[in-house]
């Protein structure tokens, strides 16, 4: 493993860390999108279908493990936490996600490298993680006052992708038996991407000590 | 083929 994937696998379980530490001290989700992190835990599970049978290394194991068990505790306080659900804000919430889900299924199931029912559902996986930020993207432009803990999660989020890009252009250079999958590399671009316009203003309220804004 | 196993990534 190189360190480019481990420095991304690293800020993703960061972001994880940095939304539980907000969740579970704060007893707060606000500014939180409900519909992302029920992306997030569908993309786990259609990612990581091979939890048990494919083994590829007790790190590897141990991380899907955490993030599958993340996912599911973050959507349990959510939703049945009687404090953390008081504090989510459903009317700002508004993302059609489903759609988000049926598109990225379909095009699954047009665009594959095999059709075979673990291929498609990674590649759906792989489709649907690309575009999981946007509910989330969209929350925040409407929250007047992000707090620390949420920008920096959405910061560490955003890094992850960036980096595993980094990871696949280090591995197509010096493996000869790396399988590149190109809608990998399309997708990954375009997830990154998408936080674009967030690392902007990120970055510049970083370097002038303000307060983290998205104009509406 | 190992294209499925080729999944080593997170």
């Amino acid at each position: 493993m190189n360190i480019f994937r481990f420095a991304g696998d690293m800020m993703h379980l960061l972001s994880v860390v940095v939304l539980l530490l907000k969740i579970h001290k704060m007893k707060s989700c606000a500014g939180i999108s409900l519909k992302t992190q029920e992306l997030y835990a569908l993309v786990f599970i259609c990612r990581y279908l091979d939890i048990f049978t494919g083994f590829i290394s007790l790190y590897n194991t141990i991380m899907k493990i955490v993030f599958l068990a993340s996912a599911f505790s973050i959507l349990w306080y959510m939703r049945s936490h009687k404090v953390v659900r008081q504090t989510y804000d459903k009317d700002q919430d508004t993302f059609r996600h489903y759609f988000l889900i049926l598109a990225c299924m379909v095009l699954a199931l047009l665009v594959h490298h095999k059709f075979t029912f673990r291929e498609v559902m990674w590649t759906f996986s792989i489709y649907l993680e690309a575009v999981a930020i946007l509910p989330q993207l969209v929350m925040l432009q409407r929250t007047r006052n992000i707090d620390n803990l949420t920008g920096n999660y959405v910061f560490f989020l955003g890094t992850y992708r960036g980096l595993y890009m980094l990871n696949w252009v280090y591995r197509y250079l010096t493996e000869v038996h790396y399988h590149h999958r190109w809608l990998t590399w399309i997708s990954g671009f375009i997830q990154t991407a998408l936080y674009a316009d967030f690392f902007y203003y990120y970055v510049k309220s970083w370097r002038n000590n303000e307060k983290l804004q998205l104009p509406a | 083929d190992d294209d499925e196993d080729s999944h080593d990534e997170l």
